[in-house]
């Protein structure tokens, strides 16, 4: 598994938003990145798991100097559904690990993972493409956890 | 934008299972993808969004062959941690843009969330990397997902 994680990487300049309780239905997801791109916001990560009860979550990561001005585009968006909360985690980190074939091996997710918890890292939030397993934790733990990823995948560190 | 979404891809041979209200401390996410490693099971998407109360909810896909060996290993782990509950959708699709330069645009994430909308189809997860936005929907709208995005996008097809 060595051969298939050729870097790590480490974002800390972003905050997560998280729009909880939301209604799981069409046009919901629709509504919530028009304001956002009618503000012209950059969006990095977006993550919504399966929903339960109707109801959902939508959390995305903007970059730092953007979370005032997308709590302010989002802030009517709730009324209008009349359910939900809306919560800000103003200072995250984004570790990432990144190579080919990752899809197929759930193995590399599981040694991530499992450092993480060896430190007692708390995993907030998880996002995976064919070429990157991505987490967002708090960004207090940010060095440590690329420093771990350093390790368990033997690799030399990577800026974000 | 149109420049920036190079290909839109479907996939139709996976399912979802997912973890709802199960702990939200350190070693949770690094128990479910051991048992899953240690069982061979390929993971294609992970998604977990945050959590509240102190309790999450993990989601993954599996090709359609390795849904029943995934809840086979994992049937055990709920009852060691007290809480939660399994659901699984067999059938879903994995609808995808793919490009460069996603990351700093939402507007392609709210037209791709729009066009789904008009068709009245449920967005059931979202998982984003900086060159591609997937989203699982009913498998029974892959289809039309697929020839809807090729349309937003002025594209053609590209298979799975
Ligand atoms: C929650 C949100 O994604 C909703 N399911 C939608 O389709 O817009
Ligand atoms: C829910 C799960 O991801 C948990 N937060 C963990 O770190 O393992």
């Amino acid at each position: 598994e060595k051969l298939l994680v050729t870097g790590v990487t480490l974002k800390s300049d972003e905050s997560r938003i998280s729009l909880t309780d939301i209604p799981d239905r069409p046009g919901v997801a629709a509504e919530v990145f028009s304001r956002l791109a009618e503000s012209g916001i950059n969006i990095d990560m977006i993550v919504q798991s399966t929903g339960q009860n109707k109801l959902n979550t939508i959390s995305f990561t903007v970059l730092r100097k953007d979370v005032e001005s997308s709590e302010k585009s989002l802030n009517t968006v709730l009324k209008i559904w009349g359910s939900g909360s809306m919560s800000v985690a103003k200072d995250i980190a984004i570790v990432s690990a990144v190579g080919v074939g990752m899809k197929s091996h759930g193995g590399i997710a599981a040694r991530m993972f499992n450092a993480f918890a060896k430190e007692g890292i708390n995993i907030e939030m998880i996002a995976t493409s064919e070429i990157k397993i991505s987490c967002v934790i708090d960004k207090e733990h940010g060095q440590k956890a690329l420093q771990l990823l350093h390790d368990v995948f033997g690799l030399e560190k990577t800026a974000g």
